[in-house]
């Protein structure tokens, strides 16, 4: 049975695509079968990996309002342990569509019943929002990795979170846990980087990842080539850092 | 009349709250009086002028769903020129409790109808999502700022931001205007940055800003001192960026 961690924060820009995006790559590098879920009507972590979503018709979006199996929206990558449901920008009026819907909340977990049998890990990028698309991922999900930018309204939006992931455990999905919060596009050189780190590890202790995600200038470059940086340059810090963390997480869960 | 303002991208992350508080305090210091608006529930625009929202019973949420003047929830802040009306975490629920009001896009506009007499200018600092709250501040608009950072996938999302501009100006606003698109972030030493800016300049010739906004540390600093760049180090390359680009807005409007 595989794993699935959704990776969440209703904070902008705090390195969720790049994370799921380059995460994903790393454990598929590790020949782990893996299928990344795109649910942000953004469309990045596809973008991200090359798909133009604009000609699709088998997207999280049929997924989720016409019951299409997810098998069917899955699609093949570069990499062969790697596997994408993209997503489409017609996901933005999906929240409104679901709305009615019975169980409205349980749509995503029902749909991966048979795709979790597939894959040792499926991971589910984000909008940045706390809407019906979040907690559906939140509430199919075993965990949740969270991405925190070295910042300080990065942090300040951390109790939000959190308040979230309680409610979702209390009514929808009891065994939800935190996989781990990530530190991103750290900056050794600046002080405010090392003051979020520490404040961040001591609140979070050993649920903090110990991989720290360092800015790096490829892996804003990576998704402008439709490539995961390990694709684009294998050599460089961020491929480093994720291939890390794909190993941190791979040791967190030997039983898989 | 004042000229009402929005600060919108639905990409995470850009640089609206930065640039909404700083144009704002950069506007304030040219004496002109201003009001900014934080309509995004994460309150990161009241944080970073350092207000404590938790216990606060009249802002942004009361206007929308109490019809609270706009007026009882204007706050002073440290500059003369500058009121605040602040967000609270509430206003995650206010989306679903304005859908089935009438005219619910319209509710801002028609707050705003007395408030736009008593300041030259109103900022509206918007969440990441394209939203029904974000639908207000683009319906109670004249213009509408936007922020992009210099990488791959904030100029991938322009395209939808576009698209919503156009709907609304054909539904809902008819005399939108685009106020100019600002460069955010910018890093003079990395490819990918030049690459954005030219393609933005390109694409959007006039309407692009002048003023480029630097990445600069000072300005990620400011809002743990809750307060805005220009009263935390006013010699900073981000409070000069703001200055500048008040200024460039000033000349824009010369009638205000
Ligand atoms: N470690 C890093 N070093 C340098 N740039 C990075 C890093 N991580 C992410 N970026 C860049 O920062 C920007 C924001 O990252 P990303 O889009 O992954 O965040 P996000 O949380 O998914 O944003 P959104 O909230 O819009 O979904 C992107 O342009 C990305 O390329
Ligand atoms: N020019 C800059 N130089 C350095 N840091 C910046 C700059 N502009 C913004 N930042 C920092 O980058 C992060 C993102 O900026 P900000 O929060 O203003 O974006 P946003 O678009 O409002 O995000 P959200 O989508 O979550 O509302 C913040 O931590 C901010 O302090
Ligand atoms: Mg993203
Ligand atoms: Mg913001």
């Amino acid at each position: 049975m595989g794993k699935v961690v959704t990776v969440a924060n209703q904070k902008g820009g705090v390195g969720k695509t790049t994370t799921a995006v380059n995460l994903a790559a790393s454990l598929a590098a590790a020949e782990q079968p893996t299928l990344l879920i795109d649910i942000d009507p953004q469309a990045n972590a596809s973008n991200g990996l090359g798909i133009d979503t604009r000609q699709l018709d088998r997207t999280i979006y049929e997924v989720l309002v016409n019951d299409l199996p997810i098998s069917e929206a899955a699609m093949k990558t570069e990499m062969p342990f790697l596997e994408v449901v993209p997503s489409h920008i017609n996901l933005v009026g999906a929240e409104i569509e679901m709305v009615d819907l019975r169980n409205r909340e349980m749509i995503l977990k029902n749909a991966l019943e048979q795709a979790r049998k597939k894959y040792t890990y499926v991971l589910i990028d984000c909008p940045p929002s706390l809407g019906l698309l979040t907690l559906n991922a939140l509430t199919a999900a075993d965990s949740v990795l969270i991405p925190v930018q070295c910042e300080y309204y990065a942090l300040e939006g951390l109790g939000q979170l959190l308040n979230t992931i309680s409610i979702v455990r209390k009514h929808l999905n009891p065994q939800l846990d935190i996989e781990g919060v990530l530190l991103t596009m750290f900056d050794s050189r600046l002080r405010l980087s090392n003051q979020v780190v520490e404040e961040v590890r001591r609140h979070f202790q050993d649920k903090a990842c110990n991989t720290l995600i360092n800015r790096n200038v490829r892996l804003s470059e990576a998704p402008s080539f439709g490539k995961p940086v390990l694709l684009y340059d294998a050599l460089s810090l961020g491929a480093k850092n994720y291939l890390q963390l794909a190993e941190e997480i791979m040791m967190r869960n030997p039983s898989l």
